[in-house]
């Protein structure tokens, strides 16, 4: 039997709207933890790892470990029935091939439920390694949507260069190139709009834009986005979910031929 | 030109 009340329905609309496009189908799993996911891309160059952490839903009953397959397609179509400031529970019996999502109107007048069919997925669980990043930039989520989004328009793939000067991003394309420069700005009134840059040693890895564009599609999730490089490994896109949890997106680099 | 790598490369299946 599981059991997850969520009061802040909008963050599982958000969450589903951030990965839909990225993977297909995925399994869900539910433990003592937390509501989680790990997925890769059809074409295995990308990896979301999503952590919802039990001390965040108001309500939450998982008695014992479940992963449950989901069309996250088909998941998001329920999802956007659920009103922005439903409360949402996910419901589901153990071994049973249905999920139940429950959606209550915030003044209780109105209560809807949709049941959607699980699949079997068979998904291969990644492990992760722990990595000591030799660059971490914070900076605010907007303006590195806005960055992946202009560079976008003139190529396909994007340099990111870190050092203690500041973090650059480098395109080339048929009509051009753009470089956008963004240096540390901790003087700023919200500390949501700094941009904080640490630096172990210099970093340049080069990624395929398509990819950065489908990861902000988490923008509505967090004021802030961490990117997290080292040389020669995946760089790690991080969303923060207000006091419940991340959601992390790790891309392969492209290398020189 | 550039060859994009796949993540499985980087993280091995536990």
């Amino acid at each position: 039997m599981l059991e997850l009340r969520l009061l802040q329905g909008s963050l599982l609309k958000k969450v589903l709207e951030a990965i839909k496009d990225l993977v297909t189908d995925a399994n869900f799993d539910c433990s003592a933890t937390g509501f989680s996911l790990q997925a890769m891309d059809s074409s295995h160059v990308a990896l979301v790892a999503l952590l919802l952490r039990a001390e965040g839903f108001e309500h939450y009953r998982c008695d014992r470990n479940l992963s449950m397959g989901m069309n996250l397609n088909n998941m998001s179509k329920m999802l956007k029935c659920a009103g922005n400031d439903d409360i949402i529970t996910i419901k589901a019996d153990d071994g049973g091939d249905t999920v139940t999502f429950m959606f209550e109107s915030p003044n209780q007048d109105k209560i809807s439920d949709f049941e959607m069919k699980l699949m079997d997925i068979d998904s291969e669980h990644l492990g992760i390694p722990e990595t000591e990043y030799e660059a971490i930039i914070r900076m605010p989520s907007q303006e590195f949507a806005r960055i992946c989004r202009d560079l976008s328009t003139i190529g396909d793939t994007v340099v990111i260069s870190a050092s203690k000067e500041g973090v650059k991003f480098s395109t080339k394309g048929d009509i051009g190139s753009a470089n956008v420069v963004c240096r540390q700005n901790t003087s700023v009134d919200k500390p949501e709009d700094a941009t904080v840059i640490e630096i172990q040693q210099p970093v340049s890895l080069t990624f395929a834009l398509r990819y950065m564009n489908s990861f902000t599609k988490a923008t509505p999730l967090s004021n802030t986005v961490t990117v997290s490089m080292s040389n020669e490994l995946p760089v790690v896109v991080e969303y923060k979910i207000a006091e419940m949890g991340y959601i992390r997106f790790y891309l392969a680099p492209k290398i020189e031929e | 030109s550039n060859k994009q790598l796949r993540i499985t490369s980087f993280f091995q299946a536990r």
